[in-house]
């Protein structure tokens, strides 16, 4: 077996610190949905109330669409990308093929942000994990609600890091980056991402 | 499943944050494969909330080009984790084929390539496996056969380091190189990051997919995921 030796992913590709945008603020928690205790809920807040945040987002082609993707394409629609204020994401659970059921977990995980951030259709929502299962909407309110009411929001590296954490499955790593570049007319803004994905990956989103 | 989502203190209109986005996924994340397979579930968004306060940027905004190139390089550092990634995957294989008729079907060559399980494993191996990279442009999905001659194609193995020779040709204008340099093709193939490049010969399009090799590891994550 001539494979290579194994390569320590996290040390080479996750970065020790950063500087973030302005105006962000993110949380993470173990709701439970994770049988293993590991972060698996996170919401990410803009709290710049200078500008009406705008929005955009590619989507999955595949025929059979998870109720996360229905919902966003649905409050995308009718806001056309305008006043979009959190995104809540949880793993373990994909809410997948779930039907009428997983449709009214994904607009509860949406209300649930948005009661808390007193906006309508203001909310993103995503998951990610198994498909064909029931998310524990008990888990998760109860998460969503801690969140909240603890205030666990934060913008250090940390929090970011913990919010990256909280939406892998089965990744060997948190994919985190973040970058300041100057513009022509030197104005500085800076972009920060992050990922999941390991496996069950050749997207063709549109 | 791919879930991401990439955030700017830049005021941006929906409409052209809605452009950048899917200039840059047609380059980044649509452009990558670790198993062939499209999850349910697959979402990028991105939000931008205007903390930093210059004049909203539209799509006739001076900006516009500049950071819609920023976010497209941006998407592709945060796509290449993904493919890094990989459910065990030990290699980070860039697929390049250039001069193609078309770039429609330089991606899709680039695609069936990144998408073959023996490529795959032949890479895991450390094997020069140039016939299954041939196998996988000829069973391609192109709507004709006008980027692909099959005298003209040539397919090499790229190191991505500074060793030399840089470059071993596996096949030139169509004919492959039956007396290959094994020990220099088992030590590219041993790189944790290396490229295969196909130059069809038919054109000037050019196309990059992202793969990554297919370990026992992968086998052994997804044997019993939902447990």
């Amino acid at each position: 077996q001539k494979a290579s030796k194994a390569i320590d992913k996290y040390a080479l590709y996750v970065p020790k610190t950063g500087v973030f945008p302005k105006g962000f603020k993110v949380a993470a928690v173990a709701s439970g949905v994770k049988k293993n205790g590991n972060l698996d809920l996170g919401v990410l807040l803009n709290v710049n109330k200078s500008y009406e945040s705008s929005a955009a987002a590619v989507f999955t082609t595949n025929k059979f669409q998870a109720a996360p993707v229905l919902t966003c394409k649905r409050i995308l629609k009718s806001t056309n990308g305008k006043g979009i204020n959190a995104i809540v994401v949880n793993s373990g659970c994909a809410n997948s093929v779930t039907g009428e059921l997983g449709m009214k977990d994904a607009e509860n995980m949406v209300n649930l942000v948005d009661k808390e951030i007193n906006s309508k259709n203001s909310t993103l929502v995503m998951s990610t994990g198994v498909i064909g299962q029931r998310l524990s909407m008990d888990k998760i309110s109860k998460g969503i609600e801690d969140i909240f009411k603890q205030n666990k929001f934060n913008n250090d590296f940390e929090s970011w890091l913990n919010i990256a954490k909280s939406i892998c499955t089965t990744d060997t790593f948190p994919k985190l980056i973040t970058s300041t570049f100057t513009l022509t007319s030197g104005v500085k803004y800076t972009l920060t991402g992050m990922a999941k994905g390991a496996g069950m990956i050749c997207p063709n989103m549109a | 499943t791919l879930l991401g989502y990439i955030v700017t203190d830049l005021p941006i209109q929906s409409q052209a944050l809605q452009n950048m986005l899917t200039h840059s996924t047609d380059r980044s994340f649509n452009c990558i494969s670790v198993d062939g397979d499209m999850s349910t579930n697959d979402t990028i968004c991105m939000i931008a909330n205007g903390a930093v306060e210059i004049p909203e940027i539209t799509q006739k905004s001076s900006e516009f080009e500049e950071v819609k190139q920023q976010v497209t390089e941006f998407g592709q550092r945060l796509a290449k984790l993904v493919v890094r990634d990989g459910e065990g995957a030990t290699k980070f294989v860039t697929v390049n084929v250039k001069n193609a008729y078309q770039f429609q079907d330089a991606k899709i060559i680039a695609e069936s390539i990144s998408n073959s399980m023996l490529v795959k494993c032949a890479l895991y191996g450390q094997d020069a496996n140039w016939g299954r990279i041939l196998c996988a442009i000829g069973y391609a999905k192109l709507g004709n056969l006008r980027s692909l001659d099959t005298d003209k194609i040539n397919v090499s193995f790229v190191a991505t380091d500074d060793s030399q020779p840089h470059e071993l040709k596996l096949v030139v204008n169509g004919v492959p190189q039956l007396n290959i340099d094994e020990e220099r093709a088992s030590e590219i193939l041993a790189l944790p990051d290396l490229e295969v490049s196909v130059d069809l010969g038919t054109g000037t399009e050019e196309a990059q997919f992202w793969t990554c090799d297919l370990s026992h590891e992968y086998v052994t994550i997804n044997g019993d995921y939902r447990s």
